[in-house]
């Protein structure tokens, strides 16, 4: 493409046509974009995370992650969408121009890069990581079960050959690692949100536990408001509530870990469709599953800007 | 490459605990190469399983023997993955 304005965002693409338009996005908003690598896949892929920010030093952030689960596409679309979106609505000064003004927003499109290439070269159905650990006759871990938070309990499984593998020990997988870091870093980051499909959710912590969270009613009502902001679009029917009563028990999960680490606005969407296509989604739904999941991420980022803690 | 002619997504809903016992017998049948794209989380909640085409007769048979009604979400897994191929190419070209 030769312009992020000429790309072809209700298309799939490739990893590296993504990288292409991290890299034109930059080029074209200096003074608002800018591409960090916070680490390196199994495979020595970068692990790229788009910074917006208008200014100031460590303030208050948003973080926003796409693609974890490699096959999820949908996600990685909408990731590369949101970040044109960020750009247009600082131009116009309108939607999240405001809260760009007193805080940053992190985007990590490709969170499981060598995943992504290997669903575009060999297994489009593949989810996990590709790396290779000692004793193991399967390749791959769920990054969605490596993280530190009840890592190795019930729902996960430790059979390295099966798709919610949580590895051998907690954050072993580099891109795991290489966001925990981030995180640990920068110390003020304030919402995270991690992006799945499918279903149609919007979940907070925790996964592992029965245990509701301290927060469990304010992020609750942060999840009324944003799934019936989504709703508005499209009709899109989405539930909510914790993972654990909402889907499934699941552990080593990385919004459990996010919230233990005190990012209190920590959810996950699982975006469209309730299974009729599921991963095989349509390409020609990628605009309207970004734009309307827009509106429900803006609910928490304008919560987050106004209840600073 | 990894192809999928033939795999079929297959949805059970289940609605007693004797059918979601069922599911999760399936869940150990590693010969069996399922893919759960949902995974058995309760009553009333869907289950998506990729069945590769040579599992899906046993599959099948196991489910009805068991009384384990299911529909066909995907009928052939391999079109869609194709469709999507297609739509990529056009893309690129338009780049």
């Amino acid at each position: 493409a030769l312009s992020t304005t000429t790309f072809n965002y209700a298309a799939y693409h490739t990893l590296d046509e993504i990288y292409s338009f991290m890299d034109m996005l930059v080029a074209e908003n200096p003074n608002l974009v800018s591409k960090l690598e916070i680490g390196r896949s199994t495979e020595d892929r970068p692990l790229y995370v788009l910074k917006f920010s208008t200014g100031g030093t460590s303030r208050p952030a948003i973080w926003i992650d796409t693609g974890i689960h490699s096959r999820e596409w949908v996600t990685q679309a909408s990731g590369v969408w949101f970040a044109k979106k960020i750009v247009d609505d600082h131009a116009n000064n309108e939607g999240v121009a405001s809260i760009l003004e007193t805080m940053d927003i992190f985007l990590e499109i490709v969170t499981n890069p060598d995943g992504f290439a290997y669903t575009q070269t060999k297994n489009r159905m593949w989810r996990k990581t590709r790396s290779h650990h000692s004793g193991s006759i399967c390749v791959g871990v769920d990054p969605n079960r490596n993280w530190d938070a009840g890592f190795g309990g019930p729902g996960a499984s430790g059979n390295p050959c099966l798709e919610t593998y949580h590895g051998p020990y907690a954050n072993s997988e580099p891109e795991v690692k290489s966001i925990v870091d981030f995180v640990k870093s920068h110390g003020n980051i304030k919402a995270f949100v991690s992006i799945h499909s499918y279903s149609q959710l919007l979940l907070y912590p925790y996964g592992y536990t029965t245990t509701p969270v301290p927060d469990q009613q304010e992020l609750h009502e942060i999840s009324e408001k944003a799934v019936a902001a989504l709703s508005s679009l499209y009709g899109t029917k989405y539930k909510y509530g914790s993972i654990i009563t909402t889907i499934y028990q699941a552990s080593g999960g990385t919004i459990d870990w996010t919230y233990n680490q005190g990012i209190k606005y920590s959810f996950t969407f699982e975006l469209r469709d309730t299974g009729l296509y599921g991963f095989l989604l349509p390409a020609k739904q990628i605009i309207p599953t970004a734009e309307e999941t827009w509106l429900g991420l803006k609910v928490i980022m304008e919560h987050a800007r106004d209840n600073m803690y | 490459t990894e192809t999928f002619v033939g795999h079929q997504v297959l949805r059970i809903v289940p609605s007693s605990d004797e059918e979601l016992q069922k599911v999760q017998e399936l869940q150990d049948l590693e010969h069996l190469k399922l893919d759960f794209w949902l995974s058995p989380r309760g009553l009333g909640y869907p289950v998506d399983i990729r069945v590769p085409f040579p599992s899906l007769q046993s599959v099948k048979a196991h489910l009805e023997a068991s009384g384990v009604p299911y529909s066909i979400m995907i009928e052939d897994v391999q079109a869609l993955v194709d469709e999507e191929e297609m739509e990529m190419l056009r893309s690129s070209r338009q780049l």
